[in-house]
C-alpha cells in the first residue's frame, strides 16, 4: 500500500 | 473591539459544517482582510485554510487584530440557534474571554443573543508557499462529491490522472476496481455544470478518499470545486463563496 505523506514535509512552520 | 455582521447566518453555518469533522479547536484570526482561520488535521494529513472578506460583513469594524479561540463542536451548538436567513452578528472585545453572536430575523422583531466562551488555543501556522500547479480542474462540486462517495466503497485511495483528454479518477480494492472520467466540457447555459482542464504538463496523484470525502462536506458553500495539482506535492481543493473560500490541502500518498 501507498505511504500517506505528512504536510508538514512540503509546508514550513511559519 | 470586532463587530462584523453577515446578512446569512447560513453562510457560517455551512463554512462551520464544512470543516469541524477535520479540526476542532482553531483560532478564528481577525485583521483587516476579514476573518480567517488555518488548522491542521491531527495526523497532520490534511489542512484547512478559510477566509471570510471584510467586504462580505456590513459593517465589518476592527481596532486591532485579535484571534478567536473556538471549538468548532461548540460553535455548531449555538449556531444551530440560528436561522440560516438570519442576520448575524459577531462581537468582540479587544482581549476576548468571549465571543457575541446575535441573530435577528429578516422582519427585524426577533433578537437572539449568545455568548461563546473562548479558548487560548496556541496554533501553529504553515506558510503555504505559492504554487504553480501543472493542472487546474473545475468542476461541480456535486459531481466531485459522488465520485469520492462512490470510489471509497472500493477502496481507501483514489488516483487522479489529469490529462488534456480529462481527468481520470481511478481505485482499486479488495472487491475489485473502478474509475470515472471526465472530458473538458462547456455547459453554455449552466456554466456551474462544466468541466474545465487547464493543463501545463500531464499530473498522476494519488490520494487518500477518506480526506476527500470530508473535504466535501463543503459542497454546501458553492456549486462548483477547483481540484489543482502538481506532481508530489499536495493537492489543493477549493470552494470559492462571494467573498471569500474554504480551501483544503491534501499531501499525497507516495510508493506502491
Amino acid at each position: 500500500p501507498a505511504d500517506q505523506e505528512s504536510l508538514l514535509s512540503y509546508f514550513g512552520k511559519r | 473591539m470586532l463587530e462584523a455582521r453577515l446578512e446569512q447566518a447560513g453562510v457560517l453555518k455551512k463554512v462551520v459544517d464544512a470543516i469541524r469533522d477535520l479540526v476542532q479547536d482553531i483560532n478564528f484570526d481577525c485583521n483587516d482582510s476579514g476573518i480567517a482561520l488555518q488548522a491542521m488535521d491531527n495526523s497532520h494529513v490534511a489542512l484547512v485554510s478559510m477566509l471570510l472578506k471584510s467586504e462580505g460583513f456590513s459593517p465589518y469594524r476592527l481596532d486591532r487584530n485579535i484571534a478567536l479561540g473556538i471549538n468548532l463542536t461548540s460553535l455548531t451548538k449555538v449556531l444551530r440557534c440560528a436561522q440560516n436567513e438570519d442576520i448575524l452578528t459577531l462581537k468582540a472585545e479587544d482581549t476576548p474571554d468571549t465571543l457575541s453572536l446575535i441573530f435577528e430575523n429578516a422582519e427585524n422583531d426577533r433578537i437572539s443573543e449568545y455568548e461563546l466562551k473562548l479558548m487560548d488555543i496556541d496554533q501553529e501556522h504553515l506558510g503555504i508557499p505559492e504554487t504553480e500547479y501543472a493542472a487546474a480542474i473545475s468542476m461541480p462540486s456535486a459531481e466531485f462529491q459522488r465520485i469520492c462517495r462512490d470510489l471509497i466503497q472500493l477502496s481507501d485511495s483514489v488516483t487522479i490522472e489529469a490529462s488534456k483528454e480529462g481527468v481520470k479518477f481511478s481505485c482499486s480494492g479488495d472487491i475489485g476496481s473502478g474509475s470515472v472520467t471526465l472530458r473538458q466540457q462547456n455547459n453554455v447555459d449552466k456554466p456551474d455544470l462544466s468541466t474545465k482542464i487547464e493543463l501545463t504538463e500531464p499530473v498522476t496523484l494519488t490520494f487518500s478518499l477518506k480526506y476527500l470525502v470530508n473535504f466535501c462536506k463543503a459542497s454546501a458553500l458553492s456549486s462548483v470545486v477547483t481540484l489543482s495539482l502538481s506532481n508530489e506535492v499536495p493537492l489543493l481543493v477549493e470552494y470559492a463563496m462571494g467573498s471569500g473560500f474554504v480551501r483544503f490541502y491534501l499531501a499525497p500518498k507516495i510508493g506502491e
